[in-house]
């Protein structure tokens, strides 16, 4: 899945997903990026998330929601999205799954859960003073 | 530097960023960016998990799923299970804008797709086509199949339920991780 957050100059926040989803499923699966608040979630008044990974147990715990309210409680993106994720842990300790989170000031950042043969996360940004898009990349949980 | 504007993208997807990043250069809005950014990958296919020609069902069939959101109104468009129609991020754009719903599933939003003069055609490549044959050869392994007969882990469909084998067992959320079958 690409799941994209946009904040423009004046702080208005948009984000999107879009996915072919996981293969061999069966015909009528439908994964977690459509699903607002699970694929991805936007509040001007916060900042905004969006999610990729196993989109059967992900939708479950609505990570982008989760994790836009997390930011509207006073974390930065990178603990919001970081306990957005812990909290699918706690049911399932090992899933594949990362989110990236953005408030509407700027701040970014992600999280993931490790798994066999998933250790990092790299996601892509453009910010001013960049003349290209950017590769970072998080350790996950 | 200004901390805005920002766009942030799942894996290192560069080309969709860099799309999103000139449309706000050329004063699109957030949800311009977003729409253009992700349609970038759709046409890219990036990492064969956007777009056609990847992630095929247990019919061969490549479907997608798509939504975009509005952070200053909450507008929202979605659709799943699209079929037959290769720019699913505009179709969801498309339900936000020219519809009071918010999420349009499977072949009727095809249909709806069709009449909002998106094009129609097949999703299907040589390349999914061939992870659909391959995995055909490998007995339909992996899938997402679970208390049903003939043995799942073995074997392919048509699939009888059965009895839950599981049944008086605590339920786990807890499966295998499978890295390139994901959303």
């Amino acid at each position: 899945t690409i799941g994209m957050i946009v904040v423009d100059g004046n702080g208005n926040v948009a984000t999107g997903t879009s996915t072919n989803g996981a293969s061999h499923k069966i015909p009528g699966r439908v994964g977690d990026s459509p699903m607002i608040g699970a694929g991805s979630y936007a509040d001007s008044s916060v900042g905004g998330a969006a999610a990729t990974g196993d989109g059967d147990t992900m939708m479950r715990f609505l990570p982008s929601y989760q994790a836009v309210e997390n930011m509207r409680m006073g974390a930065d993106p990178t603990m919001a999205c970081q306990k957005a994720i812990a909290r699918i842990q706690k049911h399932v300790p090992i899933f594949f799954g990362a989110i990236i989170c953005a408030n509407k000031t700027g701040s970014y950042g992600a999280a993931c859960s490790k798994a066999p043969g998933f250790t990092q996360f790299h996601y892509s940004i453009y910010k001013p003073g960049l003349s290209q898009p950017l590769e970072e990349m998080v350790d996950c949980l | 530097q200004p901390p805005l504007p920002l766009v942030v993208t799942t894996w290192p997807f560069h080309s969709a960023t860099q799309a999103a990043w000139k449309a706000l250069a050329a004063r699109g809005s957030a949800l311009d960016a977003v729409e253009t950014g992700c349609a970038q990958c759709e046409t890219d296919q990036c990492d064969g998990s956007v777009g056609y020609g990847g992630s095929p069902d247990e019919s061969g069939e490549t479907t997608l799923d798509a939504m975009i959101m509005n952070g200053n109104t909450m507008e929202v468009g979605a659709v799943a299970s699209l079929r037959r129609i290769k720019n699913a991020i505009g179709v969801a754009r498309a339900v936000m804008e020219h519809t009071k719903h918010t999420f349009l599933v499977g072949e009727s939003a095809s249909l709806f797709a069709e009449s909002m003069g998106f094009v129609c055609e097949d999703l299907t490549t040589n390349r999914s086509l061939s992870i659909y044959s391959k995995w055909l050869d490998q007995q339909c392994q992996p899938n997402f199949r679970k208390n049903v007969t003939p043995d799942p882990t073995k074997s392919c469909g048509p699939y009888k339920p059965v009895k839950s084998l599981s049944e008086g067992k605590k339920p786990t959320l807890q499966k295998q991780v499978d890295l390139h079958s994901h959303d």
